[in-house]
Order: C-alpha cells, then structure tokens, then sequence
C-alpha cells in the first residue's frame, strides 16, 4: 500500500462503489 | 413537469416527467423509467413516502442500514442537490446521469472533485484527504501505521499538488487524474447501460406512449 497514492486506496471504499445499488 | 400538473403521471412528490428527465441526461425515456423502479424500491425501503432518505440510502449500498459510512454520506449529499435531507427522483436520475458510460469525462472529474473536497472550499486539502484514508481504514480494517498514512499523503501530495500550495486545485485534479486515470474507474457505473434489462417491470408501469419513445 505504501506505493498507493491515497486516491487509489479510497476508490476502493465499499461507500463510492454505486453499484450495489443495482443489486436486488 | 410535475406529477401534479398531470392525472397521468403517479402520485409522488419529485416524479418529474421522463420525458423532461431524458431530455436533459444521456438516458432514454425507457432508461428513465426503469430507473423509476430502482428508485421505488430504495424509497420505500424504509418509509414509503418517495423519496430516499439517508438511511434508505444506506441500505440500498450496504444491505445494511446502521453501516455509517463517510464515503456513502459525501455521495448522499452531493445527490441531494436541494440540500433537503432526501433525494427526490429527479435529484436521483440527474446525479446517476454523471456516472453513465456516455456522459462527459470532464462532468466525472469535476463531480468526483467535489466529492473529495469534503468541506466544499474549492480545494482537496491535506486533512480532507487523511479523514478519508482513516475512514477507509476503519471501514476496511486494513492496518496502517501513522508513519505510513503520513508517507502516502506525502507521495500523494508530491505527486498531485504541484504548486507546492498544501491543497488540490481543480486544475491539478484534472491533471492528476489524466495521469491516474484508474481513479475515475468509480464514475462510471456499466449497469446504466443495460438498466431497461435489469429493471425489465417499467414496461409494465411505463406512462409514455410508444411513439415518445
């Protein structure tokens, strides 16, 4: 993680991922 | 047009017209309306008053409705255009619009700017950015030390922040996600494209003559 730039470890939150809206 | 303004259309507060809605987003008035499904369902998840709530809200992302979440919040409130505490469907349909594989890129990079900049100054700021990664941490129990969080602002800052000023402009935002484009992976949601599939009952409840279509 320490090569990650901080953008890359926060898109991977399950909050930003819109998808699961989708899901029944 | 309102839902008021005509017997046809349903009862609800925000049902705006789908024909209005398609005309100003990248979907079709079919698209629209299937998403009206989506919509009815998280609505009334809770109360069934037509509007999402956070909690609603919540729920739908999580399954789970006492899942806090700083990131589910940001999104949340940058849906609720209106600032009222409740997403209505045109909010809903509007905001979704960003994230449709054939809407503009400069809309997903100026839309995932405001949701970074936490406290809405016009500028990603340093604390924004470790308020983030904390709540990543704590969301995903990934364990990293203070000395380690602090490297990966730096580099992230070293990297993004070129006027050495502490904070992101929008103008270094554009640029560094030009460099980075696997950041706006989260802008486009593959599921609006095929959404008349995945919610194949709008036929059923649809309110627009073919010929509109």
């Amino acid at each position: 993680p320490v090569l990650m730039n901080a953008f890359e470890l926060i898109s991977t939150s399950q909050g930003l991922n819109l998808g699961t809206l989708f899901e029944k | 047009m309102g839902c008021f303004q005509s017997a046809q259309r349903r009862q609800c507060p925000g049902h705006e017209d789908p024909l209005l809605l398609s005309s100003q987003t990248a979907f079709t008035v079919s698209e629209v309306e299937a998403l009206f499904e989506l919509f009815k369902s998280i609505s009334s998840s809770v109360i069934d008053d037509g509007l999402i709530n956070k909690e609603e809200f919540q729920l739908a992302l999580f399954k789970n409705r006492k899942k806090e979440n700083l990131f589910a919040n940001r999104i949340f409130d940058l849906f609720d255009v209106k600032q009222k505490g409740v997403i209505d469907f045109g909010d809903f349909v509007r905001a979704l619009n960003v994230f449709h594989p054939n809407s503009p890129h400069e809309d997903k990079v100026d839309f995932s700017f405001k949701l970074y900049d936490l406290d809405n100054t016009g500028f990603i700021e340093r604390l924004e950015v470790k308020q983030m990664l904390i709540a990543l941490l704590c969301e995903s129990e990934m364990k990293l030390s203070d000395e380690t969080v602090e490297t990966i602002l730096d580099k992230t800052f070293l990297d993004a922040d070129v006027n050495r000023d502490g904070k992101i402009d929008k103008e270094e935002w554009q640029n560094f996600v030009s460099r980075n484009p696997s950041l706006m992976k989260i802008m486009t949601l593959p599921y609006l494209r095929d959404i008349t599939t995945t919610f194949p009952s709008f036929v059923f409840n649809s309110e627009v003559d073919e010929i509109a279509t």
